[in-house]
C-alpha cells in the first residue's frame, strides 16, 4: 500500500501533493478497472463504455491537481508581501475547499484521516473569517467598470437602491402610466360583468 | 458612494492597483486595457437603449450596428494585436456574444490555417473587408460533438470539376452555427468528402450561401434563423439547409489534403493538423470560465456589502449579508476559483503559444498532451463556473433574478461553454484516454513528461516498499 502522505491542511505544497496523490489514484483506479472490464468485455469500446464513470472522475481530479498546483506556482511569482499574503489565503481557501467537496476521494487514498477533515474544515472557516475583510477589494482588483459590468446590484459605487429604482422606471412597460391593454381589455371587461 | 462600501474599501491589506496589473499581466497592459476601454465607453455611436428593453429582432440589429461601427473604427484607430481587438469587442458589446463572432474566431483564422496561398488570394482580403461575410457550419441538428458522424456529403464531380454539396437528411441541416441565420453570406462548411466512389471523411469547404449583391439566399441554399435560445439573443444563431449545390473545386480548402482535377484524392500529412483550432479555443474558454466568473464574484460581493439582512444578534441593526459565515462560505471560495483559473488561463494561453510554435517547426511532441489538457481544463472550468455563477445570482436573492442585476444574463451568455466547442463529459473522456495511455506507459517503466509525471511517482510509490 501507498506511504501515507502527512499532510499539513496549513501548508499549500502539502495541499498540492495530497491533489497530486488522489489524482494518481483515481487515474490507476480507472485503468485498472479498465482492464477487468477488457477481460468480461466481447470489445474494447463496451470496456470503455463500462468504465467510463470511473474515467470521468480521473480526469477531474487531474484537472483539479493541475489547477491546484498552477495556482501555488503563480504565487512564486507574486513579490509584493501583502498581495503574496492574501492570494495565499485564497489559494490555501481553494484547496481546501476542494478537499471538503471531495473529502470521500481524500478518505478513500489515505491521505487524510477523519479527524484530519475536521482541522480542513476548521482552517477553512478561519481562511473565511480572515478573508471577508479583503472581500471587496479582491473584487475591486478585477477592474470591471461598471458600463462592462452593466449591473446594477454590481455597482461601484454601492448606490444600489436609487439606480434599481431608476431602472424599473425605465422599462418599456412604464412607457405609459395606462398600458394600452387597460382600455382593450380591462374597461371592457369591466363594463361587461 | 454607498458608506458600507466604502468601508469595505478602507479595509483593504492590500494594494488593488497592484493586483489588477498581476492580473493584466502587467502595468502596461492594465493601462492599455483601459484606454481602450475609454475609447469605447466614451464613443457615442456604440452607446443604445438598455438590451433588457428591446426585442430580440432590435438586440440583433443593435449588435450589427455596433460590429459595423467596430470594424470601421479597429481600421481607424489601427488596432492589430488580437488581444487587443478581443478586448476591444468585448468591450463594444459588454462582453456579450456578438453576430460577427464567428467570422473574426473561426472563418479568418480557418483561412489563414487551411486555404492554399492561391485561395487565400481569392478568399482572404474579401473576408477581411468583410464583402464576404463567413461562418464556420460544422454542427449539425443531429450531430455535434463526435464530428465523425457528420452527415452532409461532398461529391466530386470531374465532368464539371465542381463539389456537390448535399443535406441528405434532417438530421444533417447545420444547426447552431453563430452569425449563419441572417449575417453570413459565405460559410465553411464541413462535410464528408466524396470522390471516385469512396469517402475520404470530414473536409472543409467555403460555401457561398446568400448573393453578395442582394443578401438574399442563392438557389439550393435554404437558411435561415433558429429561433429564440435561452441567451445569446443578439446573434443570429442559424441553419443551412444545402439541397445539391454546386461549388468549384478551389473551394474545397486544399492546404493539407488535396482533390486533383481528375478526383485522385491526396492525404493530408498529418491528422492532427485540425487540433490547433480546437486547443486554441478551448485554452481560450479556460479564460472565459475566469472572466464570467469573476464578473458574477464581483457583483454578488459588492451587493453583500450594501445590502442588510436581518439581525445577528438581538437589538442590534441588520448587519451586512456578507457578515454571515453562509455568506462567506457561498462566496468567498468561488472568489478564489474566479482567481485560480484566472491563472491557468494565463497558463494556457503562454503554453498554447509555446506549443504551436514547436508545431510549426514540426514538432508535435507535446501537442497529444496539449490537447488532453485544454480539453479536461475547458471541461473542469466550465463546469464549475457555470455552476458558481449560478450561486452567485442565487446569493443575491431576489433581486439576483432581475436582468438590472446582470446576473442572468452573465449565466445565459457562458453556461453554452458546457455543451459547445465539445461537450464536456465528452471532453472529460478525451482526456481520461490520454492519461490512461500515460499511466501504462508509466507502468511499463517509460519516464513520463509535463502534468502527467506524477503517473511515474504514484507507480514508485505503489511498488512493494522495503519495510
Amino acid at each position: 500500500s501507498a506511504r501515507p502522505t502527512v499532510v499539513d491542511v496549513s501548508d499549500l505544497a502539502s495541499l498540492v501533493e495530497a491533489y497530486k496523490q488522489r489524482a494518481a489514484r483515481l487515474v490507476g483506479t480507472a485503468a485498472r478497472n479498465l482492464q477487468v472490464e477488457m477481460q468480461h468485455s466481447q470489445r474494447k469500446e463496451d470496456a470503455w463504455n463500462n468504465t467510463s464513470i470511473d474515467l470521468v472522475r480521473a480526469s477531474d481530479a487531474h484537472c483539479h491537481y493541475v489547477v491546484v498546483k498552477l495556482f501555488a506556482a503563480k504565487l512564486g511569482e507574486v513579490g509584493d508581501t501583502a498581495i503574496h499574503s492574501v492570494l495565499s489565503n485564497l489559494a490555501l481557501l481553494y484547496a481546501l475547499h476542494g478537499i471538503t467537496q471531495h473529502s470521500g476521494d481524500f478518505l478513500q487514498a489515505g491521505l487524510l484521516s477523519v479527524p484530519q477533515l475536521s482541522l480542513v474544515s476548521q482552517r477553512l472557516k478561519e481562511l473565511l473569517r480572515q478573508l471577508r475583510a479583503d472581500a471587496v477589494p479582491l473584487v475591486d482588483a478585477f477592474d470591471y467598470r461598471d458600463e462592462m459590468l452593466d449591473s446594477v446590484l454590481g455597482r461601484y459605487d454601492g448606490n444600489v437602491y436609487e439606480h434599481m429604482f431608476e431602472w424599473a422606471k425605465r422599462s418599456p412597460l412604464n412607457r405609459t402610466e395606462v398600458h394600452e391593454s387597460y382600455h382593450k381589455y380591462l374597461k371592457p371587461l369591466q363594463s361587461k360583468l | 458612494m454607498n458608506p458600507d462600501i466604502l468601508r469595505e474599501r478602507g479595509n483593504a491589506s492590500f494594494n488593488t492597483e497592484i493586483l489588477t496589473n498581476i492580473l493584466d499581466g502587467g502595468a502596461e497592459k492594465t493601462q492599455r486595457r483601459r484606454e481602450i476601454e475609454n475609447m469605447v465607453i466614451s464613443d457615442p455611436d456604440f452607446q443604445h437603449e438598455d438590451l433588457n428593453f428591446l426585442s430580440r429582432s432590435e438586440r440583433y440589429d443593435a449588435a450589427v450596428k455596433k460590429s459595423a461601427q467596430m470594424i470601421l473604427k479597429l481600421r481607424e484607430y489601427g488596432i492589430s494585436d488580437p488581444e487587443e481587438i478581443y478586448c476591444y469587442k468585448s468591450c463594444v458589446h459588454r462582453g456579450r456574444p456578438e453576430p460577427l463572432d464567428l467570422h473574426l474566431v473561426m472563418f479568418l483564422p480557418t483561412l489563414l490555417n487551411q486555404a492554399t496561398p492561391e485561395q487565400q488570394n481569392t478568399f482572404f482580403m474579401p473576408a477581411w473587408n468583410l464583402e464576404i461575410i463567413g461562418t464556420y457550419a460544422q454542427t449539425e441538428m443531429g450531430h455535434g460533438t463526435h464530428i465523425r458522424a457528420l452527415e452532409t456529403t461532398s461529391t466530386y464531380d470531374p465532368s464539371t470539376q465542381e463539389f456537390v454539396l448535399n443535406s441528405p437528411t434532417i438530421t444533417s441541416i447545420k444547426w447552431w452555427p453563430g452569425g449563419l441565420g441572417k449575417t453570413s453570406n459565405h460559410a465553411v462548411v464541413l462535410a464528408q468528402l466524396h470522390t471516385q466512389g469512396r469517402c475520404h471523411g470530414l473536409h472543409a469547404f467555403i460555401v457561398p450561401i446568400r448573393c453578395m449583391r442582394t443578401h438574399k439566399p442563392l438557389p439550393g441554399v435554404v437558411v435561415g434563423d433558429i429561433g429564440p435560445k435561452f441567451g445569446f439573443d443578439e446573434v443570429d444563431n442559424g441553419y443551412l439547409k444545402l439541397e445539391n449545390v454546386r461549388i468549384p473545386r478551389d473551394n474545397m480548402l486544399m492546404k493539407y489534403a488535396k482533390v486533383e482535377p481528375d478526383g485522385t484524392y491526396v492525404k493530408p500529412p498529418s491528422d492532427k493538423l485540425t487540433y490547433g483550432t480546437m486547443v486554441f479555443i478551448r485554452s481560450m474558454i479556460v479564460g472565459e470560465s475566469a472572466r464570467a466568473l469573476s464578473k458574477a464574484c464581483t457583483i454578488a460581493t459588492r451587493y453583500s456589502a450594501v445590502r442588510h439582512q436581518s439581525e445577528l444578534r438581538p437589538g442590534e441593526p441588520e448587519p451586512q449579508i456578507l457578515d454571515y459565515q453562509t455568506q462567506q462560505h457561498k462566496l468567498l471560495p468561488l472568489l478564489a476559483t474566479a482567481y485560480a483559473f484566472h491563472f491557468v488561463g494565463q497558463y494556457m494561453n503562454r503554453t498554447y503559444h509555446r506549443i504551436t510554435s514547436d508545431i510549426s517547426q514540426g514538432d508535435f511532441s507535446e501537442l497529444p498532451e496539449l490537447h488532453a489538457l485544454s480539453a479536461g481544463l475547458k471541461a473542469f472550468t466550465t463546469w464549475a463556473a457555470s455552476a458558481g455563477i449560478e450561486v452567485c445570482r442565487m446569493a443575491c436573492g431576489g433581486h439576483g433574478y432581475s436582468h438590472c442585476s446582470a446576473l442572468p444574463a452573465i449565466y445565459v451568455t457562458f453556461t453554452p461553454t458546457c455543451t459547445y466547442e465539445g461537450e464536456n463529459t465528452v471532453m472529460m473522456l478525451q482526456t481520461a484516454r490520454f492519461l490512461v495511455k500515460s499511466y501504462t506507459q508509466a507502468s511499463a517503466g517509460q519516464q513520463l513528461s509535463g502534468m502527467v509525471s506524477y503517473l511515474n511517482q504514484a507507480r514508485d510509490r505503489l511498488q512493494a516498499q522495503p519495510v
